[in-house]
């Protein structure tokens, strides 16, 4: 495992912790979009079936099961927990699933390395993964309040993904035949959708200022 | 020859 990789693992670890902090300590969940959340419980759900099947490494179980653990009880808080649910900005929170899930499904149907079941339950999650942040990003754009949690979990997954593209390029001139376009430009594709989110951040940031995203 | 499909990353 090279450097790139285990620091996006790290990252996004980081931005799991992150968000699990907000609604376990501070009980709020306010400007966090259910439905991403939910889409992430699923990408986890359908991408992690080998866990029981293929052993890779006891790094890899531990943290597929921290990823589905943590998304399925981020999903629990925001519904179910009595104090955390009030805090849900549910009138803004709009966006449809079905609208992401079934091209997604479609999409794997059709675009995959192997018509198998678990092969494309795989590739369905890797596209549900890179469109799954956009219900948080118009949440986060109808928020006029962004705290400073809620915007550094989205940075913290944006820097997971580019990370990733770095892992991708190290693999790909350090070890034979190491090609996966499937996963590369849909990699690729999630990456691009916090470019935007990323400039104000930054802009921010450097200005000192709270981050505000434009209408 | 058909590459192994090692799902190694996450």
């Amino acid at each position: 495992m090279n450097i790139f990789r285990f620091a996006g693992d790290m990252t996004h670890l980081a931005s799991v912790l992150v968000l699990l902090l907000k609604i376990h300590t501070i009980k709020s969940c306010a400007g966090i979009s259910l439905k991403t959340q939910e889409l992430y419980a699923l990408v986890f759900a359908t991408r992690y079936l080998d866990l029981f099947t293929d052993y890779i490494s006891l790094y890899n179980t531990l943290m597929k099961l921290i990823f589905l653990g943590s998304s399925f009880s981020i999903v629990w808080y925001i519904r179910y927990h009595k104090i955390v649910r009030r805090s849900y900005d549910k009138d803004q929170d709009t966006f449809r699933h079905y609208f992401l899930v079934l091209p997604c499904l479609l999409l794997a149907l059709l675009i995959n390395e192997k018509f198998t079941f678990r092969e494309v339950m795989w590739t369905f999650s890797l596209y549900l993964e890179a469109v799954a942040i956009l219900p948080q990003l118009v949440l986060l754009q109808r928020t006029r309040n962004i705290d400073n949690l809620t915007g550094q979990y989205v940075f913290l997954l944006g820097a997971y993904r580019a990370l990733y593209i770095l892992n991708w390029i190290y693999r790909y001139f350090t070890e034979p035949h190491y090609v996966h376009w499937i996963t590369w430009i849909s990699g690729l594709v999630q990456t691009l959708l916090y470019a935007d989110f990323f400039y104000y951040y930054f802009q921010s940031w450097k200005n000192n200022v709270k981050l505000e995203l434009p209408a | 020859l058909e590459q192994p499909h090692m799902h190694d990353e996450l």
